[in-house]
């Protein structure tokens, strides 16, 4: 799976996820990637794109509870990152990255390494695989 | 004016085992697409195209599991996913079960700009393609050797591998290392996936 999160300079978020699901599956079987509010989602508060264990994904509605717990609980961007991939997955696997519409970056998973990068207009910039 | 920020992802759960070379060429092909995607940026882009470009790149570098490199059904074939969402006004677009577009996400954006759905699927899906005249490839065009070698090794080990590839080596060495490591995903010891 791969996947883009941006906000740009007018603070407008955006998120796009793109699969080919898991290897060995069923015909017809359909992960999380397509899945507004699981794979993908965005909102004028952040842009959050996820990967791992499609249907752990798809029981969290995890993308969107990045969103929901910024807008319901008032957390910050990261806060609500840590928050979806720590008590939200049910021992799923999984990782996610997220934008907010203040120009923040996160990235979160709770397998032993992502294939992830990231930026910010601040001169902030990390490309990484592992913890 | 606000500032801007971006991040992307190319699949999580690595091997362990992963070897340099290949850790190189990812991360220089993340770096490559977040440049691209920085670039547009930089030039007051608006983030839904942002993320289509870069999305749109990685698709078509087999390297990760999407687009040409997908993972592979039981069948053999390639049925892949996408989807994408604007924030601001929350529309959003999303396909599922393609077997020939070669940029799904761009798919998923036509779904979500020219169509009156937010989700279209399998044949619906690729009949909204040739419509809308996206570019089309073969099936065996996102098939890479590869993922053929690893399909092989997943129903040997009689399992459906997440976002995963298995080691080229045999999947009993991926068996012996597991008794090393109790890590254990999608009910698999860790050992046995391999590189992305």
């Amino acid at each position: 799976t791969v996947g883009c999160v941006a906000v740009d300079m007018e603070g407008r978020c955006a998120a796009a996820t793109s699969t080919g699901g898991l290897m060995n599956k069923m015909t017809g079987r359909i992960g999380d990637s397509p899945l507004i509010g699981s794979g993908t989602y965005a909102c004028d508060l952040c842009g959050v794109s996820c990967t791992g264990e499609g249907e752990a994904i798809i029981r969290a509605t995890l993308a969107r509870d990045v969103a929901a717990v910024m807008e319901y609980k008032g957390l910050g961007l990261q806060e609500a990152v840590n928050f979806v991939i720590n008590e939200r997955l049910d021992g799923g696997k999984a990782g996610l990255i997220a934008v907010s519409r203040n120009g923040e970056v996160a990235c979160r998973f709770n397998t032993n390494g992502m294939f992830r990068g990231c930026a910010t207009e601040d001169g902030f910039m990390e490309v990484g695989i592992w913890d | 004016m606000g500032r801007w920020a971006i991040a992307v992802h190319g699949g999580a759960g690595v091997d362990p085992n992963l070897p340099q070379q290949r850790q190189e060429e990812a991360k220089q092909l993340l770096t490559r697409c977040l440049n691209l995607g920085i670039s547009a940026l930089r030039s007051n882009l608006p983030a839904i195209d942002v993320v289509e470009l870069v999305v749109r790149e990685l698709e078509s570098d087999p390297l990760f599991n999407s687009g040409r490199g997908s993972a592979l059904t039981e069948k053999g074939t390639v049925e892949m996913e996408a989807s994408i969402m604007d924030g601001p006004n929350r529309r959003c677009g999303a396909v599922s079960g393609l077997t020939t577009v070669k940029n799904p996400i761009s798919l998923a954006r036509l779904v979500m700009e020219k169509s009156p759905h937010s989700y279209l699927a399998f044949s619906g899906a690729e009949e909204f393609a040739r419509k809308q005249g996206v570019e089309l490839e073969q099936n065996d065009y996102f098939i890479t050797e590869d993922n053929v070698g690893m399909l092989k090794l997943a129903k040997e080990a009689n399992s459906i591998l997440f976002d995963y590839r298995i080691p080229l080596k045999t999947c009993s060495a991926g068996a012996a290392a597991a008794m090393e490591s109790p890590l254990q995903m999608n009910g698999l010891p860790i050992s046995v996936y391999a590189p992305e």
